[in-house]
């Protein structure tokens, strides 16, 4: 897979922050986010959009994060405020 | 279907249009009725009641308001494209159940797809946040995070089986009419007027995606990509401001209806003007407005008669090349003449294609050569081509899929080709 630029991790990772697929940084801990739960957190956002989840930063993830939409995260983070039902 | 975990404890709820948008070509009553439509749809599924209250009402439980940046919530918006909207889930603080849209957006009904944004389809999904559902993946909701393009009739629209199941999970099933659907309530707004007149049915929208762009240019950290009538915009994020793209007469104001087709394009340092070239003329643009009439490319020491493929001005000089087919032109815009010896041949930026669509430089100060679907990049300062180029537009720019085919590449350089007619 091509390495994807610099410029499309950090929006990314910033991408996933804001919709809930990251937890926010914590300043206090100056603590970088793991290669594993980065790729963890593009699968599920992925899964979300309905592409094929390869946890990477491929191109046709990138353009979904371009594209239109709305300002709610998709995964809320407050604790117990969120039950997903399947049919 | 996702619950945000509250709902209304009440069946009949108030709402009002608090501020409406600025710039958008629906006029309020199209706005109100739009709302009024999005609220039904919920209505219908669900047995809930929504009453429109004055606009001085500050009470209402749905306030609407039109917004632009940062509006004293944790959901600025940024402009057009990126964000569209957003709603407060139920509650009982005041800002509970409001619901924001970015007045920044281009807001329609009737249009096609590609054509602004849908007001009645983000509606409806916002509204369910207001109701208390939160985003849904499933392929058919409404409540897919993501701007999925018009819903169609307001009047004939219903809601997907997925947010059914979820509305109702909330707030009860509605007792159905004998045949099994949902009997709508009258409503208490207007009928929906007539949808907006298309933008031209006179030319068909091009595919961004196929490239081959009349002009491509840097103006004001935007890049604006032109072809035949229309044009689209690059944000400097990346991010386009529409996918479809805008009418060229309808921005550049005063741009001659006779002109279709704008085969170069740049912004000049000196006093950012834009300078869109067309033919054998150019157009001198403050802002979008246009400063006085067409003036011939002689000015700027061309041959009579000569056209430009690409213009550019080169950060690295401050000096304005003008490239025709094999040969550019350098121009000195402080002394508002050519250079002496030019024209020289285009080889001399290694790798260069010949006739290049349009060149341009971004704000990182790389310099691109287009054409076809194809671009070439040469590092800031540089007169040689990355070892990458070309590489396909598409991804890069136009959030266009990479080509599914196997990497062709224009070749480069210098051509000798003939092409005879039953050829």
């Amino acid at each position: 897979a091509p390495i994807p630029r610099a410029q499309d991790v950090s929006l990314g990772v910033d991408w996933l922050t804001r919709y809930g697929y990251l937890p926010p940084a914590d300043p206090s801990q100056a603590q970088l986010q793991s290669l594993e739960k980065l790729q963890d957190a593009i699968k599920i956002m992925q899964r979300f959009a309905g592409l094929p989840e390869t946890g990477q930063m491929d191109p046709i993830t990138i353009a979904t994060m371009h594209k239109p939409r709305c300002s709610l995260p998709d995964i809320l983070g407050a604790a117990g405020l969120v039950r997903r039902r399947r049919r | 279907y996702a619950l945000s975990g509250s709902m209304w404890k009440k069946r009949t709820l108030t709402w009002s249009i608090q501020s409406f948008s600025q710039s958008s070509q629906l006029n309020q009553l199209t706005v109100r009725t739009l709302m009024s439509y999005a609220l039904a749809v919920w209505a219908v599924e669900s047995g809930l009641t929504f009453k429109e209250v004055d606009s001085q009402n500050q009470e209402a439980d749905i306030l609407i308001h039109f917004s632009r940046g940062y509006h004293q919530d944790t959901y600025p918006f940024d402009g057009p494209g990126g964000t569209l909207a957003h709603a407060f889930f139920p509650g009982e603080h005041p800002i509970s159940g409001d619901t924001h849209f970015d007045d920044e957006e281009t807001w329609t009904f009737g249009s096609k797809d590609g054509e602004g944004t849908d007001l009645f389809a983000v509606a409806v999904h916002e509204f369910g946040h207001a109701l208390g559902l939160g985003h849904s993946s499933a392929p058919n909701s409404i409540m897919r995070p993501f701007y999925q393009g018009p819903v169609g009739d307001p009047d004939k629209y219903r809601l997907s089986q997925d947010d059914r199941d979820g509305l109702q999970q909330l707030y009860g099933k509605v007792s159905n009419s004998p045949n099994g659907k949902p009997t709508r309530k009258p409503l208490a707004s207007p009928p929906l007027p007539p949808a907006l007149p298309p933008d031209s049915p006179s030319t068909p929208v091009p595919d961004r995606c196929e490239g081959n762009f009349d002009a491509i240019a840097n103006i004001r950290g935007e890049t604006f990509f032109f072809k035949g009538p229309w044009f689209w915009r690059l944000q400097p994020s990346g991010q386009l401001v529409s996918p479809r793209p805008a009418r060229l007469h309808r921005f550049w104001e005063g741009l001659p209806t006779h002109v279709r087709v704008i085969q170069a394009a740049y912004a000049r340092p000196r006093d950012g003007r834009i300078i869109l070239f067309s033919g054998p003329w150019f157009w001198v643009f403050q802002d979008r407005q246009l400063e006085g009439e067409a003036r011939p490319l002689v000015e700027f020491g061309l041959p009579p008669g000569e056209e430009v493929d690409a213009v550019f001005s080169w950060p690295l000089n401050g000096k304005t090349y003008l490239i025709r087919g094999q040969q550019y032109w350098r121009y000195d815009e402080e002394a508002a003449r050519l250079d002496p010896g030019y024209p020289r041949v285009l080889s001399l930026w290694e790798g260069a294609p010949p006739s290049p669509d349009d060149v341009t430089v971004s704000n990182t100060g790389d310099t691109y050569f287009f054409k076809g679907t194809h671009f070439w990049r040469f590092a800031k300062g540089s007169v040689k081509s990355e070892s990458d180029s070309p590489q396909p537009m598409g991804p890069k720019w136009l959030d266009c899929p990479a080509p599914s085919s196997p990497k062709t590449t224009p070749k480069t350089g210098t051509c000798n080709c003939h092409c005879e007619l039953n050829q």
